[in-house]
């Protein structure tokens, strides 16, 4: 039942109000693209298991904060920003929403809908664990990398 | 520690994800087992409304996939392999956070933990407001069998809630998404026919209909052919729909349709019941005076039983009784076995290709008025029987020739079984 301290339950209503942070600017927009995997895809199997407080726990926005933080040099900062405006065009389009790239009031509207918790970009099975070689992983950090370098290059 | 005990216990039991978009055979085994444990009731539903509404969003997966489900309250907590539970804000051991009323509603890990935000308002099906539990459970049990979110509309894996249309079901690409994770469903039947039956229409006129029933031990499905699946809600008990023939199944059905007569009836072991489809129950007594039910050996003399299956060729008035290889044709005008049978049922119907034949044994022979052909049914395939148009564009194929087989799921689908214990919601 509900948990309740007043003799007559008056404080369920109180309790009962915790409401789920709004989305209403870039900043928590950044938040549901990242915690949805849209920024970076995420690796579900492993949440379930890594200890407690981990990226998706309440202190969620502290992390992204220090990550955020971090990324003082202008190269990142434009960097960061490319990666949200892709991550919310991805969001627009698979949402079937005018994929403009800006934080709208449609996208809004969007990100504050009743969803499911699962992240909507799961990571493939790390690499490491499908192939034991170094060079493998190397090869995928490679891989990542140029990737990189391609939006690097659209930045730059 | 007992987390990742747990998990190395259960993922013996789990196939290795490897994600691909269409998702990832999460379970190798067919029969699955869940419950709603005790610590996470929610607030808001009686716990019979809770499991009530899980045992319905289970079988709403069984009813398009060859996957079963069984509510089991007993077993070890590792041993059942989907867990559900209601929580909020930081609940049940798990690591992501519940974020209080609005947005995540609920969420689904691959091992089989499906949790739910008791800070929403969750509501019983067809309640107009608040949220649908029946349809985020649904959403969540197609998570842990290993389907993503799929951004179609329609789809019940969006990951945004949809209000609840009035009849939530699952549509054609969401039943095809995971049969492609675990195969189609696929099973023998005891008989299929159309039944026949007359209906007014509102200025009184007579019309003929039909529906299609395909009958397997004691259930059937009613098959709606122009959706190309079972109606929703099916398999339901024999009694349900089909007053006084035997429950736990029946070997055949024939309707006798001529100008003289319109008789239908059901055979199953040594006796046959007449149908009264007026008042769709069988006949304690017909318009002749009969008693059923009847032995089969004296309503049909000649004809041996218990029999494979029969249908009524309109053709030539003649019943085709299927036993072991034989074929027994028996005249309704003569009421007697025709001249020359029995007959090897490779000499009544040849095989078009020489090594494609059932050879005997059929489980259901079916005249098809969506079709107008005549299959034989035996185990997973079907052979259909060449028809007057096939001879007439392929002068070559022989009368009653059988024509390579098929794959009864690739042509009549979606049949498929649910849990006996969930065969009656």
């Amino acid at each position: 039942e509900k948990l309740f301290h007043n003799r007559d339950h008056s404080d369920t209503q109180t309790l009962n109000s915790h409401r789920a942070q709004a989305i209403t600017d870039k900043y928590t927009a950044e938040l549901f693209l990242s915690r949805y995997g849209f920024i970076k895809p995420v690796n579900w199997e492993e949440v379930q298991f890594e200890e407690s407080d981990t990226s998706f726990s309440g202190d969620f926005l502290n992390d992204l904060q220090a990550t955020i933080q971090e990324g003082t040099s202008g190269y990142n900062r434009q960097n960061e920003n490319q990666a949200f405006i892709s991550a919310l065009k991805e969001f627009q389009r698979v949402s079937g929403l005018p994929v403009t790239g800006v934080f709208d009031e449609a996208t809004k509207l969007a990100m504050n809908k009743p969803r499911c918790g699962v992240p909507d970009k799961e990571t493939l099975l790390k690499i490491t664990s499908l192939n034991s070689s170094h060079d493998s992983r190397l090869g995928s950090q490679m891989g990542n990398f140029s990737e990189n370098a391609h939006q690097s290059e659209a930045v730059r | 520690r007992k987390k990742e005990h747990l998990a190395s216990l259960i993922s013996k039991s789990r196939r290795k994800r490897d994600l691909t978009p269409t998702g990832h055979m999460a379970f190798s085994k067919k029969v699955l087992n869940w419950r709603l444990i005790g610590e996470g009731y929610s607030s808001q539903l009686t716990i019979e409304d809770q499991r009530y509404i899980f045992r319905l969003a289970f079988r709403m997966w069984s009813e398009v996939s060859p996957l079963e489900f069984v509510e089991d309250t007993h077993a070890p907590l590792e041993d059942v392999d989907i867990r559900l539970g209601f929580g909020t804000g930081r609940h049940l051991g798990c690591n992501q956070k519940f974020d209080g009323t609005g947005q995540e509603f609920a969420h689904a890990w691959f091992l089989g933990d499906i949790h739910f935000d008791d800070d929403e308002h969750f509501t019983t099906p067809n309640v107009g407001s608040g949220i649908s539990l029946l349809k985020v459970a649904v959403h969540e049990i197609g998570h842990v069998l290993g389907l993503p979110h799929i951004y179609r509309p329609g789809s019940i894996m969006q990951p945004s809630y949809l209000p609840q249309e009035s009849t939530f079901e699952m549509d054609w690409m969401d039943r095809k998404a995971i049969q492609q994770l675990y195969g189609g469903c696929k099973g023998r039947f005891n008989t299929v026919f159309d039944w026949i039956r007359k209906e007014k229409t509102p200025y009184g006129e007579v019309v003929i209909r039909f529906n299609t029933y395909f009958m397997r031990d004691g259930w059937y499905w009613l098959y709606e052919n122009r959706n190309n699946r079972t109606r929703y809600g099916d398999p339901v008990p024999l009694q349900t729909g089909w007053h006084g023939i035997p429950m736990d199944g029946v070997d055949a059905h024939v309707h006798v349709w001529s100008r003289k007569r319109d008789a239908v009836y059901f055979f199953r072991g040594t006796q046959f019941w007449r149908y009264d489809s007026e008042n769709d129950q069988v006949f304690g007594q017909d318009s002749e005076g009969h008693q059923y039910p009847r032995l089969i050996s004296e309503g049909f003399p000649g004809v041996p039983s218990p029999i494979d299956t029969a249908f009524y060729d309109r053709r030539d008035s003649h019943i085709y009784f299927f036993k072991n290889n034989l074929v027994y044709a028996f005249s309704v005008e003569a009421n007697n076995l025709a001249r020359g049978f029995p007959k090897n049922i490779r000499d009544v119907f040849p095989p078009v290709v020489n090594t494609d034949h059932p050879d005997g044994n059929i489980d259901a022979a079916y005249f098809s008025y969506t079709h107008n052909a005549i299959f034989l049914l035996k185990g997973i395939r079907f052979w259909q029987v060449v028809g007057s148009r096939d001879r007439w564009r392929r002068p070559f194929l022989p009368r009653n020739g059988l024509l390579p087989h098929k794959e009864v799921d690739q042509h009549w689908f979606d049949i498929c079984n649910v849990h006996p214990t969930a065969l009656k919601l």
